[in-house]
């Protein structure tokens, strides 16, 4: 038995839209604690990880952990006929094969239910490191997002640099080159503007466009993204999803021959 | 020349 009350029912809808597009199908897996997933996209190159905790849930029962194959398009399908103010309940049974979504207006006058077929998905788990970053970059996620759609115009490459004076975005292609250079700034009305700096050493990476574009499709669900870099790893952005949990995604480097 | 790596590069199946 499975049964998840989310009354910001907008908060699984976003989720969806910022994840549907780069991994067509994922298993959830539910256990006590919450629901996570973990996915690549079809050319290994980036991954997703979503966390949902339970306490972020008005009602959260799961007798025990279960697994559920969905196809993110189809899901999305079904989540976009819920209403933004609407509650969204995730409900399962042992062994069936199918999960059911019901959304109930927040005024209890519409009630609907909407049953979608699971999928047997064999995926591969990946085991995460826990890793000590070269810098990490916390900005406003809106201002991240116009710098990838902006570079994505000029260049297919994005050269993220980070060293004691910022940080700096850029890109070069046939029409030319471009260079964005934010600086650290933490004197700002409200704290979700500031652009914050940790670097315990300079980094620079190069990664496509196209999948950091992608990833602000996030950014409706956090007003600031945190970008996490080391040279031997994968870049890390988080889109943290006020007391429940986050969404990461992670983008293997483009690396010299 | 730069190449597109991959996940599984850098993180391992468990």
């Amino acid at each position: 038995m499975l049964e998840l009350r989310l009354v910001q029912g907008s908060l699984l809808k976003k989720v969806l839209e910022s994840i549907k597009d780069l991994v067509n199908d994922a298993n959830f897996d539910f256990s006590s604690s919450g629901f996570s997933l973990q996915s690549m996209d079809s050319s290994h190159v980036a991954l997703v990880a979503l966390l949902l905790k339970s306490e972020g849930f008005e009602h959260y029962r799961c007798d025990r952990n279960t697994s559920m194959g969905m196809n993110l398009g189809n899901m999305s399908k079904m989540l976009k006929c819920a209403g933004n103010d609407d509650i969204i309940t995730i409900k399962g049974d042992d062994g069936s094969d199918t999960v059911t979504f019901m959304f109930e207006s927040p005024t209890q006058d519409k009630i609907a239910d909407f049953e979608m077929k699971l999928m047997d998905i064999d995926s591969e788990h990946l085991g995460i490191p826990e890793a000590e970053y070269h810098a990490i970059v916390k900005m406003p996620s809106a201002e991240f997002a116009r710098i990838c759609k902006d570079l994505a115009s000029i260049g297919d490459t994005v050269v993220i640099s980070v060293t004691k004076e910022g940080v700096k975005f850029s890109t070069r292609g046939d029409i030319g080159t471009a260079n964005i250079v934010l600086r650290q700034n933490t004197t700002v009305d409200k704290p979700e503007d500031a652009t914050v700096i940790e670097m315990n050493e300079p980094v620079s990476m190069t990664f496509a466009l196209r999948y950091m574009n992608s990833f602000t499709k996030a950014t409706p669900l956090s007003n600031t993204v945190t970008i996490s870099m080391s040279p031997d790893l994968p870049v890390v952005v988080e889109y943290k999803i006020a007391e429940m949990g986050y969404v990461r995604f992670y983008l293997a480097p483009k690396m010299e021959e | 020349v730069s190449k597109q790596s991959t996940i599984t590069k850098f993180f391992n199946k468990v």
